[in-house]
């Protein structure tokens, strides 16, 4: 069992790594992928100890293949097709965004409850009926629903994208779900980032 | 020092025991909030030890009291002024979104710098060019910037608020950033938890 917090900061390797491959690097010392990551070069070992040897000693790691190597352990190295459910101001937004699709979470379904949403198209994409996601998730072959519904309606939303098949929910909803035990739930808290700013520059100043 | 998982524990905390408000609870044991939060009720307590003695032996924690008690010992139970720098499709989606201001955290400026964008007005504020970012800060109070731009102008925006004297920065943007030591940033990742989906399920179908 890897811990979230590995996950984490995996996630973000790949994405310090990408930005130095965008940028042409082609091997990258520990000492700067710490640094740029705010961890200990220790710490990129043991996180890494988890799928194998990667560092060469007195060079660092390869950029390239680094990033395919923990892509791969962790089965991103694939396609995934996800359905949206909830079309509003931040189900837009990430309907609209393409960071996703590039690194390999493609958004094939929009859903919406509202008939004034129904029919509209969001970044080529038509928003359908949510009651039509199952017949969705089976012809397209889904496997992640994200929730950007109001909380009120997120456990409907998760009922929905359960029957209809789906294996994992990114929930951006505030609501707590309750979901069978082979279901996984990652909840998207916006709130954490504004109280670690406002704690830090709140010890500032009384220190 | 605080860890930054502490923190992040306290907000989901934060936002369970508001849950359990808004549905009336007056007290909660120290299971069911570890239960819902899927920690340990001996986590819960360690967590809140760096602020002092909360629990109530043989009935849990009062509501109310540990939310304003976390929330007072974090400063969040303050209004903090923040400032948005690029409206494009995420920040809109922040800007609409009512709860940031009803948990403190009050978007007072939003900027960019687009001819087409300057003087289109979002949720009641009117977008404003990054050059009048500095007066705006002064003049408003604002502590805290969000960064909304593209990756390759999120250096550009956060010299801009440094400028301006704000102390703290939620960057929403893959950019790494270089600021002062004095300066807090939060870096927003949304790829982690679509990697702990992905590698969940996977893990779950080799087993
Ligand atoms: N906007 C943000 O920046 C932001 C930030 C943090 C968290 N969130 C959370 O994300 C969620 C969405 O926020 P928003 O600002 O986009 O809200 P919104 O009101 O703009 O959008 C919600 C959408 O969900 C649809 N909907 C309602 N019930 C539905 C159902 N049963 N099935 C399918 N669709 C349904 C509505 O028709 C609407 O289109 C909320 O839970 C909010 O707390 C949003
Ligand atoms: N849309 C999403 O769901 C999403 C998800 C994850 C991460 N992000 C990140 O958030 C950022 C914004 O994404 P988006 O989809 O809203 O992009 P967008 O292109 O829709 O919006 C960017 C806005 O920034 C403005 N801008 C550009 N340079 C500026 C400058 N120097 N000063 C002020 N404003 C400036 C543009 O005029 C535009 O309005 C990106 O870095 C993206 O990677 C977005």
């Amino acid at each position: 069992h890897i811990p979230k917090a590995t996950i984490k900061r995996l996630a973000m390797y790949v994405q310090v790594l990408e930005t130095l491959k965008r940028e042409g690097s082609q091997v990258v010392s520990s000492e700067l992928l710490a640094r740029t990551c705010s961890v200990n070069p220790s710490q990129i070992r043991k996180d890494l100890a988890y799928f194998g040897e990667f560092g060469v000693r007195g060079v660092g790691y390869h950029v390239q293949d680094l990033i395919y190597s923990i892509k791969h352990s962790l089965g991103v190295d694939r396609v995934w097709k996800c359905a949206l459910v909830g079309v509003g101001n931040l189900g837009k937004a990430l309907l609209r965004h393409q960071d996703f699709k590039f690194r390999g979470f493609d958004i094939v379904g929009a859903f919406d409850c509202d008939p004034f949403k129904i029919g509209e198209e969001i970044s080529g994409l038509e928003v359908v009926c949510t009651r039509r996601l199952k017949d969705a998730v089976k012809e397209l072959g889904i496997e992640i629903g994200l929730i950007t519904t109001p909380v009120n309606r997120a456990q409907r939303a998760a009922n929905f994208l359960i029957e209809a098949g789906v294996k994992g929910i990114i929930n951006y909803s505030p609501a707590m779900l309750t979901v069978p035990a082979d279901i996984y739930v990652e909840y998207v808290d916006f709130f954490h980032h504004f109280y670690s700013v406002a704690f830090s520059i709140t010890l500032d100043r009384h220190q």
